[in-house]
């Protein structure tokens, strides 16, 4: 009967998923291997394609009071507004996934901001490789692909920003995960007692040991053999968080040294203080 | 926390947020 309870644990979170996240692994990974019988993403490789591509992909930017201004700022400065409007879309994404987790809304409410304000980026990342592969990641819900030369070549320190989550996907997606197995893992990221500032750290412990057996079942029984991978995705939660660490700090950098360069004021108040 | 974190607070008061 316990077994039972985490399957049913874990059917629920996948059936979440699937509600707050629009861009799934399964549909992401069809794209980027040609599977879906749609047209192929738009291939944005170098500025003259980043600007074609503006036309041609429906890209989300963040309401500016002075469109005039904003064509203005440098392409960097574009782009970079525009995976900012992406983080944010993200992360009332995860808001919303996070909401659905059994037990996670009757926790103290510091504490629900405090786990989403150091979860959601690692979160993100977790979820960015679905959209990655070695060459590149889909942008604007899989209309376009981004390769990984053209961010290199970007001016300093943009260039810097995404290099570290492609060397982390590569990694991440050899461990084959699914998205119900995503769902579950993201789930207990959410859900660490370790985050500073907890008030109630024990709810939030015994909401993540159920968590943990959960996934620990979830991956034995979708992947029979692979015995070696609860062990394996536990080590990757210490590689999400030094990514987020350095992220964060090039953020911080970004924001003294590009004047020209808004920070979110949601993304703001997630980096504040964070580590 | 719920002074600094406004937004954060908002979006898991109400889902729609539309503003953002």
């Amino acid at each position: 009967p316990e077994s039972a309870d985490l399957r049913v644990l874990a059917k629920h979170l996948y059936d979440s998923y699937f509600k707050s996240f629009p861009l799934t692994k399964a549909k992401a990974r069809a794209i980027l291997t040609g599977k879906t019988g749609d047209k192929a993403p738009f291939v944005i490789h170098d500025m003259n394609s980043l600007k074609a591509g503006e036309h041609y992909i429906s890209f989300k930017q963040p309401p500016v009071p002075d469109q005039g201004q904003q064509q203005n700022k440098d392409m960097e400065i574009r782009l970079f507004q525009s995976c900012q409007f992406r983080s944010v879309e993200a992360v009332r994404e995860i808001t919303e996934f996070a909401k659905s987790i059994p037990g996670f809304v009757n926790l103290d409410l510091n504490d629900q901001v405090t786990l989403l304000k150091y979860g959601v980026h690692e979160v993100i990342f977790s979820m960015l490789a679905s959209v990655m592969n070695k060459d590149g990641t889909l942008v604007s819900c899989g209309q376009g692909f981004m390769t990984r030369e053209f961010l290199k070549s970007l001016r300093k320190p943009f260039c810097e920003l995404m290099e570290p989550k492609f060397d982390f996907s590569v990694k991440f997606n050899a461990l084959e995960l699914d998205d119900s197995d995503l769902a579950v893992f993201i789930s207990v990221i959410i859900l660490s007692g370790d985050r500073p500032g907890l008030v109630n750290v024990k709810p939030i412990e015994d909401l993540q040991d159920n968590m943990l057996q959960a996934l620990e079942l979830q991956l034995k029984m979708n992947h029979p053999d692979s015995p070696q991978l609860f062990a394996k995705l536990l080590q990757k939660m210490t590689d999400l968080r030094q990514i987020v660490t350095e992220h964060v700090q090039l953020l911080q950098l970004l924001k003294k040294t590009e004047l020209d360069m808004d920070i979110h004021p949601l993304l703001q108040e997630i980096i504040k203080d964070l580590y | 926390l719920k002074e600094k974190h406004k937004i954060l607070h908002r979006l898991l008061q109400n889902s729609s947020c539309s503003d953002l």
